[in-house]
């Protein structure tokens, strides 16, 4: 059986021209390591499950992505990260939501996955449940940047001041 | 949000999604990502699927898992079941797209919006990286 991997960093309204170059080239530089990352696993026989965590958590870790670092923020200047793994040979599956202080929140649903009774935990509990079970931690100024700030503010300032509904931010 | 599909040499399959969610969402509101069976699904015996968009449209759709569905039931190949999920995500006023990767051939992808961030690699073709639509 041959291996094979597919990733994405999100869709949206970016057009040719929309993005800066440094944006386009930053972009794609990122999506590069997070496919390296993933391929380097399967390349080794490694599993398709490692593989898809390994390639998520690069981006997850990569500011110009809407996930773990780089993440968007909610109307009150919060970050609150969800994710999710599942194998497909025995539909076993994990997920968070409302993390805050988890590095890597697909590390987190991972071991929801495969070290709690449970699919889904959300908010506090998860992240307790994640730092009980050694995933690492991270303070929120971790995630924030001057860019989501920048995109928040704006939105906010909108007289309907509604969310992201056209999903221009990511 | 970002995901990534897998297939490895032992021919199992993984998916895996994760997000920030919209800027500006409020309540606790969150979407499709860390909802199996609506932004992330895997079952080796159809395919795995990471999806991104307006997460409502996708729960409402189970996007995810209808996409593997229609492979393990309806014989379809995951290439056409994306597109027509996309397709149903649009006839519903929904915007986003998303990856899969199936029992054999290399991942795929299908969206309707401007453009996604979205790459490939197989072990029998070389890799591939794009963000515009008319990449």
């Amino acid at each position: 059986m041959s291996w094979a991997l597919a990733i994405h960093g999100g869709s949206g309204s970016m057009r040719r021209g929309h993005l800066s170059q440094a944006d386009d080239e930053a972009g794609r530089a990122g999506l590069a390591a997070a496919l390296e990352a993933g391929a380097a696993v399967l390349r080794r026989g490694g599993s398709a499950l490692d593989a898809a965590q390994a390639a998520v958590e690069v981006l997850e870790d990569d500011p110009h992505f809407n996930a773990g670092r780089g993440s968007v923020f909610t109307a009150e200047g919060r970050i609150e990260c969800d994710a999710a793994i599942m194998a497909g040979s025995d539909l076993a599956a994990g997920a968070v939501a409302g993390l805050r202080t988890t590095r890597h929140p697909v590390a987190a649903a991972r071991a929801v996955m495969e070290r709690s009774p449970h699919v889904f935990l959300a908010g506090a509990g998860a992240d307790a449940f994640a730092h009980a079970h050694d995933i690492e931690a991270a303070d929120p100024a971790w995630f924030e940047t001057a860019e989501r700030r920048r995109q928040l503010d704006e939105i906010l300032a909108r007289p309907d001041g509604r969310f992201d509904s056209d999903m221009k931010y990511g | 949000t970002v995901g990534a599909v897998a297939r490895d040499m032992a021919g199992r399959m993984a998916a895996a999604t994760s997000t920030g969610g919209l800027t500006g969402k409020k309540w606790g509101r969150v979407g499709d990502s860390p909802l199996i069976g609506a932004g992330t699904y895997a079952d080796d015996r159809a395919a795995a699927v990471s999806c991104t968009g307006a997460g409502e449209y996708f729960i409402r759709l189970g996007i995810a898992h209808e996409l593997c569905a229609r492979v393990r039931l309806a014989g379809d190949l995951p290439s056409a079941a994306g597109e027509a999920m996309i397709g149903e995500l649009g006839t519903m006023g929904g915007k986003g797209g998303l990856i899969h990767v199936g029992r054999d051939g290399p991942g795929g992808w299908a969206f309707n919006t401007p453009g996604m961030y979205r790459a490939r690699a197989a072990a029998d073709a070389a890799p591939e990286i794009a963000i515009y639509g008319d990449e």
